[in-house]
């Protein structure tokens, strides 16, 4: 899955998500990528959130919604993303999540949990040369 | 924060192909913060980065694949969005054409094709022979395993389908242990 946000010059902010879902799925199956909070989520006066992960687990929880909320009420980017996998990993533990969360003014942060190797996100902006790929633990 | 414009998203690797493609989009004037979201995501469709998005990957039991896509504006907080899309590639410009040429907020299934196809996108096969092997593979060499059913006979975690459902009874000491699992899917989206 990928789930990318976009800032522009002007400091307006747009987010989408795309995905093919989860290997040998019942027929019919839908993940939480075009769900609108679970896959991502974009409230322009406050910031942006994409995820990916067990979709059919992350679309009870509007992760990216709850992230977004969670930078309304003041916590950081990283606060907000680890909040919002903390809430799935209480109900459950097993759950492979990955959340990404910038704010209005482009700072970032991520939260994990679940995968049998790393999550990463990259980000580029500004006036940098090249992308950069950040590693992000388990909780 | 390194400043405006600025892209960020899931994954390393071959997403940054869709980083690189969105930021650059934006360095020039005429594109928006939407436009950009839509150009990175398909660059990762057309690659299909590391399997999980685009055609090809993730095929359902009966060796389909379908695309799941969402678009977001942060301005007006109007969402568009595809789900179990069938037969179309570019699964992110359909999500934005539900966004742009419709009031509503997500299409599912075949007449998310056919809205697809009234809109200009080329219906085409998005099974590849990649798809075909692991399919191959998942049914008869690993006896469709692992899979998503339960309380369905024969045995789904031993066996492939058809399955026809259990009677279930919300007494049995199972029962809530199947609704809160500490299992996690058998694979991601």
């Amino acid at each position: 899955t990928i789930s990318l946000m976009a800032i522009d010059a002007a400091g307006i902010m747009a987010a989408g998500t795309s995905t093919n879902g989860a290997s040998f799925k019942v027929p019919g199956r839908v993940g939480d990528g075009p769900i609108t909070g679970s896959g991502s989520y974009v409230d322009g006066d406050v910031g942006a959130c994409g995820a990916t992960g067990d979709g059919d687990i992350m679309m009870r929880f509007l992760p990216c919604y709850q992230a977004v909320e969670n930078l309304r009420r003041g916590m950081n980017p990283e606060e907000a993303a680890y909040d919002a996998v903390l809430r799935m990993v209480r109900k459950y533990p097993a759950v492979a999540s990955g959340i990404v969360v910038v704010d209005k003014d482009g700072e970032h942060g991520a939260a994990a949990s679940g995968w049998g190797g790393t999550f990463t996100y990259a980000f580029r902006g500004g006036l940098m040369n090249a992308t950069n790929v950040v590693g992000v633990p388990n909780i | 924060s390194p400043g405006w414009p600025m892209v960020i998203n899931t994954w390393g690797g071959p997403f940054v192909n869709a980083t690189d493609a969105a930021y650059e989009a934006l360095l020039r004037r005429d594109v928006s913060a939407l436009d950009a979201v839509e150009i990175g995501c398909t660059v990762c469709e057309e690659n299909q980065c590391d399997g999980s998005v685009g055609f090809g990957g993730s095929p359902d039991e009966n060796c389909e694949t379908t695309l799941d896509a969402m678009i977001m504006d942060g301005v007006t907080m109007k969402s568009g969005a595809v789900a179990g899309l069938r037969r179309i590639k570019n699964a992110i410009g359909v999500a934005r054409a539900v966004l742009e040429y419709t009031s509503h907020t997500l299409l599912a299934g075949d007449l998310a094709t056919q809205f697809a196809i009234d809109n200009g996108f080329q219906e085409e096969n998005l099974t590849t022979d990649a798809t075909l092997a692991r399919c191959a593979t998942w049914r008869e060499g690993n006896n469709c395993q692992p899979n998503y059913r339960q309380n369905v006979s024969p045995d789904a975690s031993a066996g492939c389908g058809p399955y026809t459902p259990l009677a279930l009874d919300s007494s049995s000491p199972d029962y809530f242990g199947l609704i809160a699992p500490d299992a996690a899917q058998a694979s991601h989206d």
